[in-house]
């Protein structure tokens, strides 16, 4: 099992930036999305998760650094527009991603990963999953241990 | 540009499930994710967003249809223990995935799919994106439609 995991990368190029409660109506998505390709802003990670409330949903970006302030602005501008109810931004995150094949299947291996830093007090700002990707968004300062640990859980040195 | 998208990939096996409004601490999801593993319920994907409020989290997950009541109990019973607010469920749910090398780079095919989806009133439930694929959650019944007129929308079949 723990051969599935093959490896770990931080990024710590990123920032994130959402815009929240946004009418739950088609054609939002691509309204936002063409503001921000106007602008030239490459996006890196796209969420949008269960709202709590029906009609309503947010988008959460992850951008790189340099583009923060004008994602901040596209988004600022299409607030009113939307109606939103807020643009939020932080720029001190990490993504660290642990990489490989079939992770999907293996319900045991997010609970380590999630566990482990868990244990060490470091806090999970983001959590974004595929089948062969597992990314955790912490505080930049905790990219670098969050990483030895999950190496080590996963024996990757050996 | 359209040959970076290499296919569409449908799945109406899931259902979504989410716990809301849960303490942004570090060991929370970790909690989460073992009493599911305990469960043996297989966990698709994994997202945690930017929530509104500081201090609070909320983690949405997909499972297959056959594991959704077994989810929900256990996120139930978590519930009361991590103060969470509640726990939301939705079957009726496809991911309709994009596939494609180099995806991130390209802030216009995230635009060019949500607002095709959007121009035909198929709304997108949710959204997670990573480099190699693109992820929109749309009603089972829109699913055929949404990759049907994805893949006319990067000339897929030429
Ligand atoms: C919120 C946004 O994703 C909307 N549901 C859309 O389809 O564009
Ligand atoms: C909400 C949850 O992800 C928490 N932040 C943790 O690190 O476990």
């Amino acid at each position: 099992i723990v051969r599935t995991v093959s490896g770990v990368a931080i990024d710590k190029d990123q920032a994130r930036v959402a815009i929240l409660d946004i009418p739950d109506q088609p054609g939002v998505a691509g309204k936002i999305m063409q503001a921000l390709a106007d602008k030239h802003i490459v996006i890196d990670m796209i969420m949008q998760a269960f709202h709590p409330t029906s009609g309503l949903s947010s988008i959460t970006f992850t951008v790189h650094q340099s583009d923060v302030k004008d994602t901040i602005a596209t988004l600022s501008e299409l607030k009113d527009k939307l109606g939103a109810s807020e643009v939020l931004s932080d720029p001190d995150i990490a993504k660290v991603s642990i990489i490989g094949a079939g992770l999907a299947g293996q319900p045991g291996i997010a609970a380590i990963v999630f566990s482990t830093l868990g244990e060490a007090g470091i806090n999970m700002k983001m959590i974004s999953t595929s089948e062969m990707k597992l990314t955790v968004v912490v505080a930049k300062g905790d990219a670098e241990k969050a990483a030895k640990l999950i190496h080590k859980a996963f024996e990757l040195d050996t």
